[in-house]
């Protein structure tokens, strides 16, 4: 019945023992706390039989038949390791989705290792998996992701800066392309989701942030490419399984760069490791 | 004898808008994955031939490029290895290291000799799924590595305990 606790000297993350989510992310430093629960959802991807438009969702076209996500599982069975080098949280949503939460005893970083795929469809409906970050943090629909991996720009809900928008697509619509980092804030937090590749992403309520993992889809969506986003391999044959990671940091948002700067840095850069069998003289 | 030119006309052609985005045909996908992979395999001869120079050794090198769903044929079978982590980047790093082995304790120490702080964990049941038939290890190493900018450091690692049980999960 107690909370599931993984802590280093920055950072604490608490699980609700009843879920297997998590619950709350802690800065230790800064003495902030936010209330932080992170799922799995997916998209029902339009097949093109819709009343306002015959656009399929395909390869160039995210396009979700409705705003209304299905939730993969509302409770994760969880496993904790804690040990001096690492503490982590393994959770099974559902044989297609998982994922590891780790914290390091160095990092101030919390680190979601997912793994999504072979993603089902012989309910004959394409699926587009995303996970999403609940928060306490008083967003006012405003949310941020980076253009090129360089220039961060703040993204509004239903709103373009230069023109006068008319959203036809509540969900498509308000998804930004994300190469580095997204994220969230108000006066006292910001949360800070560093990517290992190119995802999209978007705050559709506020205080969330959704970023796209998986696509599977079974219909072309009539813009060249010809085929559906429906993609195998020689191992797994019934569908693409997909592994990533999302760093996590919450800081204050004066000093929040100082944190997601090195960070992304160091995903973009990561070391080469080259192994010798025996010793190395 | 190792290039970077291969890896180099690879990534030229990816820069095409549909290998960025993700919008090419699948056949034109696999032809780019093909590509890079043979590229990066004569850049794993370049890097080697690097390290030889700048570490005096001339041991051979072997790249675990699986390492992320715990697949490492070398680490998985051996009794005694090195791993030498090189820095791409300008200021110091510090860095988990995640090994698939198949030992439940190991000794690891830097180059200097100094033991550093490792632990071994069951892989996880994700994993293993993930993998399949392609790889045989029951645990992982862990371990911090410390590497100086646009620099390189060694650690060694040795099996001290052989197939105890791993330790249970606490929930």
């Amino acid at each position: 019945g107690a909370p599931i606790v993984i802590q280093n000297k920055y950072l604490q993350a608490t699980f609700d023992p009843d879920t297997g989510l998590l619950s709350s992310l802690s800065n230790l430093e800064t003495k902030q706390t936010i209330k932080l629960t992170q799922n799995f959802y997916w998209y029902n991807a339009s097949d093109g039989i819709n009343k306002d438009s015959h656009q399929p969702s395909g390869a160039y076209i995210f396009r979700p038949n409705s705003s209304t996500l299905s939730t993969v599982s509302r409770t994760a069975k969880a496993e904790n390791f804690q040990t001096s080098v690492v503490q982590e949280v393994r959770q099974w949503f559902a044989p297609w989705v998982s994922q590891v939460v780790r914290l390091y005893a160095d990092s101030k970083a919390l680190e979601l290792e997912w793994t999504v795929g072979p993603v089902p469809v012989s309910d004959g409906q394409g699926k587009e998996v995303i996970t999403r970050l609940d928060t306490s943090i008083k967003t006012a629909e405003f949310f941020y992701t980076d253009s090129n991996g360089r220039e961060v720009l703040q993204r509004k809900k239903d709103f373009r800066p230069t023109w006068q928008l008319k959203q036809t697509e509540p969900i498509a619509g308000n998804y930004y392309p994300i190469n580095s980092r997204a994220f969230i804030k108000d006066d006292k937090d910001q949360l800070t989701v560093v990517t290992d590749r190119s995802q999209g992403g978007s705050s559709i309520q506020n205080g969330s942030l959704e970023i796209m993992l998986h696509r599977r889809l079974l219909y072309d969506d009539y813009r060249g490419v010809g085929e559906p986003l429906d993609e195998a391999s020689e191992i797994f044959p019934e569908g693409l399984v997909v592994r990533g990671r999302l760093l996590l940091s919450l800081e204050r948002p004066a000093s929040a760069a100082d944190t997601h700067r090195p960070l992304a840095q160091e995903v973009v850069f990561q070391p080469l490791l080259t192994f010798t069998d025996g010793d190395l003289k | 004898k190792g290039d970077s030119q291969t890896l180099r006309k690879a990534m030229a052609v990816a820069q095409h808008h549909d290998a960025v985005s993700g919008t090419e045909k699948q056949h034109v996908a696999n032809d780019y994955a093909r590509r890079l992979a043979n590229g990066w395999q004569h850049c794993q001869v370049l890097v080697s031939n690097s390290l030889a120079s700048l570490s005096g050794s001339a041991a051979k090198r072997i790249y675990c490029d699986h390492l992320n769903i715990s697949v490492c044929p070398l680490t998985e079978s051996s009794r005694q290895f090195s791993v030498s982590v090189y820095n791409p980047l300008a200021q110091p790093l510090t860095w988990p290291v995640r090994l698939p082995v198949n030992g439940t304790a190991y000794r690891v120490t830097d180059a200097e000799g100094k033991p550093v702080d490792s632990q071994v964990l069951p892989v996880s049941r994700a994993t293993q799924e993930v993998r399949r038939n392609r790889g045989f290890a029951l645990n992982e190493l862990v371990f911090q590595v410390r590497a100086p900018p646009l620099g390189y450091s060694t650690y060694a690692a040795s099996l001290i305990q052989d197939r105890p049980p791993p330790p249970p999960p606490r929930h």
